[in-house]
């Protein structure tokens, strides 16, 4: 809407603002207890997919990518008005919980549903 | 926020970030000593019905809980030989409460029956709190979350409301103390036999079961805050008809 009625904000297409390709997204990635050296203390799982968000976040943001209006905003302020106010980040947007096993240190078993384990989706914010 | 000051307090409450307590397992370095036997296959099983190979809940666990504790004995001492009992006294520290977590359950798995060389004995367990009654799992329990037995040998006993109404609002240290009491077959000859040997884990261990309070909490405080303000409006409007 902006660009179609203020002639001193062009219209950018997505070609201009990057490749689809290096648009925000998630990526799946898989890490082992043992790579981040808590498999002493965790039991299981032994795997762990928390995934990752990355990419660029263009000014048209697209519908699926959940950003809120202020991202909009942000990246017209940085582009028109002043530079130091970064561009919209990409970041997770929902996550899932993940079940762990493990031993605390008084030899306890625990069992726990931690929230906010796992990337489920992304957002430019 | 001049009609809610309870939910300020939710607010201002440092606990209640849920997330953090897994920075704080993962800064210990040093190996932990894993139990091993029986109460690491329990939560092993635990794990596997609840939770699939990457570590995500399964949509139709019937766990009943987001966090369960295996507690072992720090402690345990052999009574004298009293009649054909022979008496172990087995103490589970309970660690301070987390405001962010709510006690809903509370059960104890022990060997009823112990198989050793030259003796074969029958054993139950006691909660060592006045006025408190147990409650042994019938092994037909319709719609129970607990494991289906692993062993023959081992059983296990729910003293939740022991736990809940006698110890888990005590201030200071607390300790939930059983007597673990076992009988020798009768017509055998009434031996006394060691339990040197013989960990506390390998007899008996506490299971807690808890869930997040936060919805809880909040839900009750947001409702206390409903009322107040409620009734903070209704007296201003009884004064403007007034």
């Amino acid at each position: 809407q902006a660009c179609s009625i203020a002639s001193d904000v062009p219209c950018h297409s997505q070609e201009h603002d990057g490749s689809i390709n290096n648009q925000c997204s998630l990526h799946p990635y898989k890490v082992s207890f043992h790579q981040l050296g808590w498999d002493h203390w965790i039991i299981a799982p032994r795997l762990y997919t928390p995934n990752y968000c990355k990419g660029f976040c263009s000014r048209v943001l697209p519908y699926g990518l959940n950003s809120p209006n202020h991202a909009i905003i942000q990246s017209l302020v940085n582009e028109l008005v002043n530079h130091s106010v970064p561009q919209p980040s990409c970041v997770p947007y929902k996550f899932l919980p993940m079940s762990i096993l493990l031993v605390e240190a008084n030899g306890s078993i625990l069992y726990k549903e931690y929230e906010g384990m796992i990337a489920q989706s992304c957002t430019c914010r | 926020k001049a009609g809610w000051p309870s939910i300020t307090r939710l607010a201002d409450d440092p606990t209640l970030p849920l997330n953090l307590d897994l920075a704080k397992e993962a800064s210990g370095k040093e190996m932990k000593p894993r139990p091993q036997g029986y109460p690491l296959r329990y939560m092993l099983k635990l794990y596997q019905r609840s939770a699939d190979l990457h570590g995500h809940p399964r949509e139709n666990r019937t766990i009943g809980a987001k966090m369960v504790r295996l507690v072992k004995p720090s402690a345990n001492v052999v009574r004298p030989l009293r009649g054909p009992w022979h008496v172990q006294i087995l103490d589970f520290p309970l660690t301070s409460n987390q405001v962010a977590y709510q006690l809903i359950r509370a059960t104890v798995v022990y060997r009823h029956q112990l198989h050793l060389v030259h003796y074969h004995l029958s054993c139950h367990v006691e909660p060592w709190i006045p006025k408190c009654l147990a409650k042994h799992f019938p092994s037909s329990e319709a719609g129970s979350s607990k494991l289906p037995p692993m062993s023959k040998a081992w059983t296990e006993m729910d003293i939740t409301h022991c736990v809940q109404q006698r110890l888990w609002n005590r201030k200071g240290r607390r300790i939930l103390r059983l007597r673990f009491m076992c009988q020798q077959q009768k017509g055998s000859e009434v031996l006394e036999f060691q339990w040197h040997g013989m960990s506390s884990l390998d007899v008996a261990f506490l299971l807690l079961y808890f869930n997040d309070t936060d919805r809880s909490v909040q839900a009750k405080l947001l409702a206390q805050g409903q009322e107040e303000l409620t009734d903070r409006e209704s007296s201003v409007l009884m004064r403007s008809a007034r």
